[in-house]
């Protein structure tokens, strides 16, 4: 079972950590810092990382890319281009393999969701995060994920999701739509569903760390004022995201990737 | 008793929030926040505000100089031009009222201290914070703030500080240097002397509601897993800088305002 995932948004929001948490890897053990000299010349790199790990007894093989200095520079104009070229490759690349004689083996490295960070300091979200989301929305299944939303108190979070939901739509932004569940579900399954549209964007905390907490030893973030609990669905939405993602609906991403967003890459090919 | 407080950095680092909380005052009550269409086409501004407020007796009027804007473009190419250029036009006006005939009544509007705001999300500083800081270190006493500090554990401060110290020096920026205690100052002196200087920069929370914890009513931000008190010197160095601004260091700033930087700016023009 193969599924490739995409992680994009300024450095230091906390991509790695989520990572390292979703997958219990550490996937990024070995993330080389840059210094700031280094920070300044920086450009846009791709990077892929490939980790096997079993979910439930279903092994998976799960390639994350990674965009090191996306958004650091003081001038950021497109750099969305290179995550938006990486994308398209991955399109070509397979259009060339279903094109070819031997069909039985095609590697399938198209990118089946791309979790966007959006920085929890915005009133909202900021031009480049418009710039980016628009320029990748019919290529990829785009999840908005509100990153270190320990920064937030509740309060906050009830008033930013609704706002950058609606900034969302007025900007033609299409994010990736959870499925609607047919009309001969049960109510528990509708609630659990309208919850899950009402989460976007997820607010997560991520942790490398493991505290004790009220006697058990959990993934969190240790501050003199409390214990911030990555799994409490109390503190933030990353068991949300995590289910959403791994064991809901990562068939769905696939199929949209497969039906949607590959076939509008193979008609602009086929066309031109 | 005048005194010009100029406050940088990218929106949303809590900058309106931490003068409200420092000066007690709603100086930014009706603040408007930009929809995300106005953000796009938002170049960098200089607001002013004027408020008169009462430390231990004496009357101060503060004047706080804010730059709304700032660094939330995606092409932020020169943003530090507009407060380089607010900072000289108030030396030049200075130096034409002390060069006219009546010198009596001279308006002293000159920046007497820059809080420049470092986003806790960086690895440090970013390629902006080093080029605004390079841009303005000649012109005014800049403070460093390392803001919204309650994103930061304990131990992820202790790194940070260093840090980011250790970068302010290898690219060579200046920033307000507290005046070195005399040798014959007690030892106690001393050592909250060498406290101060390790401070830097100042890690700030600030907070505009008031929040009940342990009984009383406190400044404070409201977490589900504990209250942050934005007073209490275990969570952040907001006290710190307060009383080094407020108490015991605005008179020396405003004399290295005078006595260096003004003065290198009139050397500029003479020699001009
Ligand atoms: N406050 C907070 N800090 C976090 C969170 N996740 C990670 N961090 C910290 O933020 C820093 C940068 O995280 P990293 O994962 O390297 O960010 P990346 O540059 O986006 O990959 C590290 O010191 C992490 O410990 C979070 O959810 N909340
Ligand atoms: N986590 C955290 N949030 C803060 C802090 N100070 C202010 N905020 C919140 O951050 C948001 C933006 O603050 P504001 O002062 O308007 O930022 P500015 O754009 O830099 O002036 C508001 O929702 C504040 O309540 C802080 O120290 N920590």
């Amino acid at each position: 079972f193969d599924f490739t995932l995409l992680v994009a948004g300024e450095s230091g929001l906390g991509k790695s950590t989520l990572v390292n948490s979703l997958f219990l890897t550490d996937l990024y053990n070995d993330k080389k810092f840059l210094n700031s000299e280094e920070r300044i010349t920086q450009t846009v790199e791709i990077t892929k990382h490939t980790v096997e790990i079993e979910e439930k007894g279903v092994r998976l093989r799960l390639t994350i890319v990674d965009t090191p200095g996306f958004g650091d520079a003081v001038n950021n104009k497109e750099c969305w281009r290179p995550v938006a070229d990486y994308v398209d490759q991955q399109f070509e690349q397979y259009f060339r393999d279903e094109s070819g004689l031997n069909r039985r083996n095609i590697l399938d490295n198209r990118v089946h969701c791309c979790l966007y960070f959006i920085s929890p300091f915005g009133h909202g979200l900021r031009p480049m995060d418009v710039e980016f989301m628009r320029a990748v929305h019919d290529k990829v299944n785009i999840v908005p994920i509100l990153a270190k939303a320990d920064t937030l108190t509740p309060a906050e979070v009830r008033k930013m999701k609704p706002k950058i939901r609606q900034e969302i739509e007025s900007f033609g932004i299409k994010i990736y739509q959870f499925p609607d569940c047919d009309s001969d579900e049960d109510e528990e399954f509708k609630q659990q569903d309208k919850e899950l549209k009402e989460s976007i964007p997820f607010a997560v905390i991520g942790s490398n760390t493991v505290v004790e907490a009220k006697g058990r030893r959990i993934r969190g973030r240790l501050y003199p004022w409390g214990i911030v609990e990555v799994e409490n669905p109390a503190h933030c939405d990353f068991v949300k995201l995590r289910n959403m993602l791994i064991r809901t609906h990562m068939q769905d991403l696939k199929d949209v990737t497969r039906d949607t967003h590959y076939e509008n890459y193979r008609a602009q090919c086929i066309q031109s």
